[in-house]
């Protein structure tokens, strides 16, 4: 399916350190 | 634990313009990079200056893959876009926090089925006045573009007084300021 991420999902991963 | 970064149905490319009049207006644009991962958006986003700290005449530009960032391109030259158009003193209020939104609804796919018709996004930094509009692909595609107009209206939480409008490509690039006319309005 397509993938489609809500704006309250993106927003988790704003200060999330990178990951490799 | 297993860890792995979170994809975008899409890749991404971020472009940056700087208006220097000494260069033509393809040499002014330039590639920053690509991305198709939550993840490596955010490390970007966070990488790069605030569209409201940028001078005047700059341009950034999110387009899908294989999209230039111009009328000419084939995927935009039958489409037109949804236009913001900020009041002056917008830029240190709401400039950066509507930017940031765009962004999102692109990445994210946020118009359903109709995301296949966005092409991109892009912020233009003007001293009389910002502008940031979602280009989409068809401008005779009224059922898309109406959903995308509503949507993108609701996620940058314009009150339903704010009346924005799109325009086709084809009649922009043949008129300009007052005569420019919305093929729709949401």
């Amino acid at each position: 399916g397509k993938k489609q991420y809500g704006r309250e999902f993106l927003l988790d991963f704003q200060f999330m350190p990178a990951c490799v | 634990e297993h860890i792995t970064k979170h994809p975008l149905q899409n890749r991404w490319a971020l472009w940056f313009f700087k208006n220097d009049k000494s260069k033509t207006w393809q040499d002014n644009l330039q590639l920053v990079t690509k991305f198709d991962t939550v993840e490596d958006f955010w490390a970007l986003y966070s990488h790069i200056q605030l569209a409201s700290k940028l001078t005047s005449g700059c341009d950034y530009s999110l387009f899908k893959d294989g999209i230039e960032p111009m009328w000419e391109d084939n995927w935009n030259k039958c489409g037109g876009r949804w236009l913001i158009t900020l009041a002056k003193q917008q830029r240190h209020t709401e400039l950066d926090r509507f930017w940031l939104e765009t962004l999102l609804c692109l990445i994210g796919e946020m118009f359903s089925d109709y995301s296949d018709d966005v092409c991109g996004a892009v912020i233009n930094i003007r001293t009389k006045g910002d502008k940031i509009a979602i280009w989409t692909r068809e401008a005779e595609n009224q059922d898309a573009v109406i959903h995308i107009g509503r949507i993108y209206k609701e996620h940058l939480g314009l009150s339903s007084k704010v009346v924005i409008g799109y325009q086709a490509h084809a009649d922009t690039a043949t008129k300009s300021g007052s005569l420019m006319k919305n093929k729709f309005v949401v």
